[in-house]
C-alpha cells in the first residue's frame, strides 16, 4: 500500500483545511524555516495513532489544535492508503482521526473507512501492512543528532527495542 | 532474547557496511559490542574511514561525516525492517554538496518499492524527486501548500 | 554576585530583543526568569514569536526558528562581552536561505569593529565575504587550503 | 588587534606545514565534509591555550598530533595578531604552542615572541586585548545545538560562568 493523501484540519499550524496529495516514488518537501513542513510529519504520526504527545512535539495533545486568531476545540487528520500492484486487497483504506475538548481533558476518536474504531484496530491494520511508528520508518527532525549523541548502552538498548 | 538481539546486531552490522560503502564514495564503518558474549548488558559503539585510512570512533569524526554514518545506521535497520512508506526530515542539514546528492540518489534507488518523503533545504535533492511538494506560510499563521510533479510548470 | 548576575541578564535581554528583530525581519523575543526575587537559583528561559503573533516556548518552535532564537542569543552576549575576533562554525547549518543571508549581512556589518571568521557549506554566505578560505584533502590525509581575497580570480 | 597568520604544523589533519594569512574584516571558510575546516578552529583553541582536550574534539592532547603514514611525536601552532588603527600598541605579537611526546605523557611548551613563557603569561595577554576562550567568542560546531537543548538551569548557570 502507499499513500494517496493527507487531509489536515485544524491541526498545528493548518488552520486552514488542506488536502495533499502524495504519489508514488520520491517525493521532495521543501520550504522556508517554520512554515509547516514537520507539522506534515507530525500529521502522519498524530492520524496513525501516536499516543505519547512529545513525539508531535506538543506538552499536551490539545496543544495540536491549531492556536490562531479564531479557536475552535477540535482537529482532524485523514490518511488515505492506497493499494499498489504487488497487494492483494485491492480497497482503499481511510483512517480518521479526531481531538476534541479544551485545553484539559482531550478525547481521542480514530474512523477506519469511515466506521468508528479503537486504537488497537488501527495498530493490527498498520501491522499487517508492515507500517511501524516505533523503528526507523520516520526520522524526526534532530534524529541524527540524537543517534550521534547516543552512549553505547543507549545504543544498545535501542536495538533491543527494535528486535 | 539473547539471540534474537545478536541475530539483529549481525545484520545491521552487514547491512551497515554496504550502505556506507555507497554513501561515502568508498569508505569503510565497523558496528562494534563491547563484549559480544553478553549481548544483554554490552554496549554498542560505531568505528569508520570514511576515506579509506585508520578507523576513527563516531566522536572523532568531523560533522557531517558523523551524519553520514548515522544515516547508514537508519538505513541498515529501515532495510532489516521494511515498511511501505519513509518519512525523512532534513536528514541532509550537515552535509556538503556530494554527500547530500549520495543520499538523493540512494533514496530515488529505495523509492522504487517503497515510498519515500524527504523534507530538505538544500536545492541538490529536489533534482532526485518525482513529485515536489512547495510549504509556505504567507498570513503568519496557516500552512500552505503547493504541489507539482516533476516536469509540469513551476509553482515555487 | 547576584547583583552581576541580574545586570548581566537585563542586558542580554535587552540586546537579544534588538538582535533577534533584525535576524527574524520583525519578530519578538524574551528571555524570562522563572523568579527574579531569587537570581542565584532561578532558571532562564526563552520564548520567541518568530512573525509577530503569540509567544512559543523554544521547544514548540520549529528547528530554523530555534537556531536563529540561539543565535540571536549568542550574538546579544558577544556584544556585552566583545572580543577582536570571533569564530563561527556553521551557525547556519538549519536555517534557509534568506534566513542565512540576514545572519550573513549581520556578521558583515559586524566585521567593520571586530575580525570575523565564519565556517559555511551555504553559497549564500560566500557573497557577504571579504575574503574566502578554500579548505579541502587531496590525499584522503592532509588537509590543502586555498586563499583568495573577493575580487580575485577564483582558486575553487 | 586582529589575526594576521595562523601556521599549523603536525596538527590533526594538516600533516603538511600550513600557513593561512587573514585579512580584517569578514571570512568565510568553505570546503567538503571531513576535509579540516573545524580543525582550524581547534588549532585557534590550541595555540590560545585551552587546557581540556575535550573543547578540541580529543580525548587526550596527545591525539592532536598528526596521525598519517609517517608519525611524528610532536606538533606545534603559531598565530600572529597584528595591530589595528585603533590600537596604541604597534608592534605584532607572536604566540607558538608546542607538545611533544608519545601517547601517554604530552608536554606543552608556550612561546610568546618567541621567548619561552608559562600559561599564565598567554592568558594575561588575552584578557589585555579582550579575548575570551569561554565566553562566545568562539562558537564551535553544534553550540547552537546545545543552547537550543539546555534546561533554564543550565542556561542560568552559563550566565553566571559569563557574568
Ligand atoms: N497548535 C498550533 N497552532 C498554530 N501554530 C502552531 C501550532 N503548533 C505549532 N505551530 C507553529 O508551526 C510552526 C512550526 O512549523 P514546523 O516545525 O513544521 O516548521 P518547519 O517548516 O519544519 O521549519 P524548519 O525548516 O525550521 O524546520 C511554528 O512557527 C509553530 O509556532
Ligand atoms: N590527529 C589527527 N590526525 C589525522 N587526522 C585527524 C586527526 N584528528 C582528526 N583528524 C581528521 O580530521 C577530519 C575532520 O576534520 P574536521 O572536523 O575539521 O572536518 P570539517 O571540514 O569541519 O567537516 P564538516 O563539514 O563535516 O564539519 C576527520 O576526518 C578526522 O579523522
Ligand atoms: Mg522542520
Ligand atoms: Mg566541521
Amino acid at each position: 500500500m502507499y499513500v494517496e493523501s493527507l487531509e489536515i484540519d485544524n491541526f498545528k499550524s493548518f488552520g486552514v483545511k488542506t488536502k495533499i496529495l502524495f504519489d508514488q516514488g520520491f517525493t521532495v518537501i521543501s520550504g522556508p524555516n517554520g512554515s509547516g513542513k514537520s507539522n506534515i510529519g507530525d500529521a502522519f504520526l498524530f492520524v496513525l495513532g501516536t499516543r505519547s504527545s512529545k513525539t508531535v512535539r506538543a506538552d499536551r495533545l490539545g496543544d495540536l489544535i491549531h492556536n490562531g486568531k479564531t479557536r475552535r476545540n477540535s482537529c482532524s487528520v485523514s490518511i488515505k492508503f492506497s493499494p499498489s500492484e504487488k497487494d492483494q486487497i485491492k480497497e482503499k483504506v481511510e483512517i480518521t482521526r479526531i481531538i476534541e475538548g479544551v485545553n484539559g481533558d482531550v478525547k481521542s476518536t480514530y474512523y477506519l473507512n469511515g466506521n468508528r474504531v479503537r486504537h488497537n484496530d488501527i495498530e493490527e491494520f498498520l501491522q499487517s501492512i508492515g507500517l511501524l511508528l516505533d523503528s526507523y520508518g520516520f526520522v524526526l527532525q534532530g534524529d541524527i543528532n540524537r543517534i550521534i549523541e547516543m552512549s553505547g548502552i543507549e545504543r544498545r538498548k535501542l536495538l533491543e527495542s527494535i528486535a | 532474547k539473547k539471540n534474537e538481539l545478536l541475530t539483529l546486531f549481525r545484520k545491521i552490522r552487514e547491512n551497515m557496511k554496504v550502505i556506507y560503502r555507497a554513501l561515502s564514495g568508498g569508505g569503510e564503518v565497523e558496528l562494534l559490542m563491547s563484549d559480544e558474549s553478553d549481548p544483554l548488558n554490552t554496549e554498542i559503539h560505531i568505528r569508520a574511514s570514511p576515506k579509506g585510512n585508520a578507523f576513527t570512533k563516531l566522536s572523532a569524526l568531523s560533522g557531517g561525516e558523523k551524519s553520514l554514518t548515522a544515516m547508514a545506521f537508519i538505513m541498515a535497520v529501515q532495510n532489516i525492517k521494511p515498511s511501505p512508506f519513509y518519512y525523512l526530515d532534513e536528514v541532509d542539514m550537515f552535509l556538503d554538496g556530494s554527500n547530500a546528492e549520495r543520499i538523493g540518489s540512494m533514496l530515488k534507488a529505495n523509492s522504487s518499492y517503497a515510498q519515500v518523503m524527504m523534507i530538505s533545504l538544500k536545492k541538490a535533492l529536489l533534482k532526485y524527486a518525482d513529485s515536489l511538494i512547495g510549504v509556505t506560510m504567507v498570513d503568519g499563521e496557516n500552512t500552505q501548500v503547493f504541489q507539482k510533479k516533476v516536469g509540469e510548470a513551476d509553482p515555487f
